[in-house]
């Protein structure tokens, strides 16, 4: 299965 | 003072329509060197960039003093640049510390003048940082293609399989009650630049992504003839909508991750 990746994972708060 | 006059307010229609259903309310930030917005989707899994160049010919004056951020509901928004005509040219203005935006629609005969004013929103954004990246491959296809394969392979399953490879690329969803695959070729025999398909691959990809976010995404696909899909394993794919005369519209999206 596949679990659905935050964007927030990938990229930093500023 | 913050005055931006954009000679298709169709462009502006477009990109608003685009946005206004995966992102409720965001932040134009305007600056002496354009329009920038970036937003996240209530689920934090997609994330909008627009970029709209003061310098481009698309605006045909930009004047910004001061660094201004206009928060704005992007449904009232779109109801606003619903009245306007297609051909008219907008203008955008805003004071220095604005809470009001102003929308002018200027018919092409200068015959008709309308002028609405809409309250801005204090809206608390989280501004991430995107990276600039080098991307293992970079598809290039028709945007109306794009919008067919999404639209098509929505109807079995939730997600969509993007295998990237040197022949070409391939779509493929596993629903419950069947699956489907659409391979698409680099094509080297289309004369217009803008039907063709190009792959430029430095690594193969194959990546899952929900298919519920690139549909929505592909609402965009008015504002340009081609769309130009980045992907690098295990990161968020870019879906970048080029905007002749402004810049561009790019959607990330967060990949389906194995548990």
């Amino acid at each position: 299965t596949n679990k659905q990746g935050s964007i927030k994972e990938f990229f930093k708060k500023r | 003072m913050f005055e931006a006059k954009m000679l298709q307010s169709s462009v502006l229609k477009k990109i608003i329509e685009s946005l206004k259903d995966l992102f409720a309310d965001a932040n134009f930030d305007c600056s002496s060197s354009g329009i920038t917005l970036q937003d996240m989707d209530s689920s934090h899994v997609a994330l909008c960039y627009l970029k709209l160049r003061s310098d481009e010919e698309g605006f045909e004056d930009y004047r910004c003093d001061r660094n201004i951020t206009l928060g704005v509901n992007l449904g009232l928004m779109s109801k606003i640049l619903k009245c306007a005509g297609n051909d008219d040219v907008v203008t955008l203005r805003a004071e220095d510390e604005p809470n009001i935006l102003t929308f002018i629609f200027d018919s092409k005969n200068s015959e008709r003048v309308s002028k609405y004013d809409i309250k801005l929103m204090e809206i608390d954004s989280e501004l991430l940082g995107i990276p600039d990246t080098d991307y293992s491959c970079v598809v290039k296809m028709p945007s109306h293609e794009f919008q067919r394969i999404c639209s098509n392979l929505s109807q079995l399953g939730d997600s969509v399989t993007i295998d990237c490879h040197k022949e070409g690329v391939d779509f493929k969803v596993a629903g419950e009650q069947g699956s489907g695959a659409i391979k698409l070729k680099q094509t080297t025999s289309v004369d217009k630049e803008e039907d063709q398909v190009t792959v430029q691959l430095n690594e193969p990809v194959t990546q899952s992504f929900a298919l519920k976010f690139l549909c929505a995404f592909t609402k965009a696909t008015s504002l340009s003839d081609t769309v130009n899909l980045s992907l690098t394993q295990d990161t968020p794919v870019v879906v970048e909508y080029p905007i002749a005369q402004h810049g561009y519209l790019r959607f990330y999206l967060a990949p389906k991750i194995e548990e």
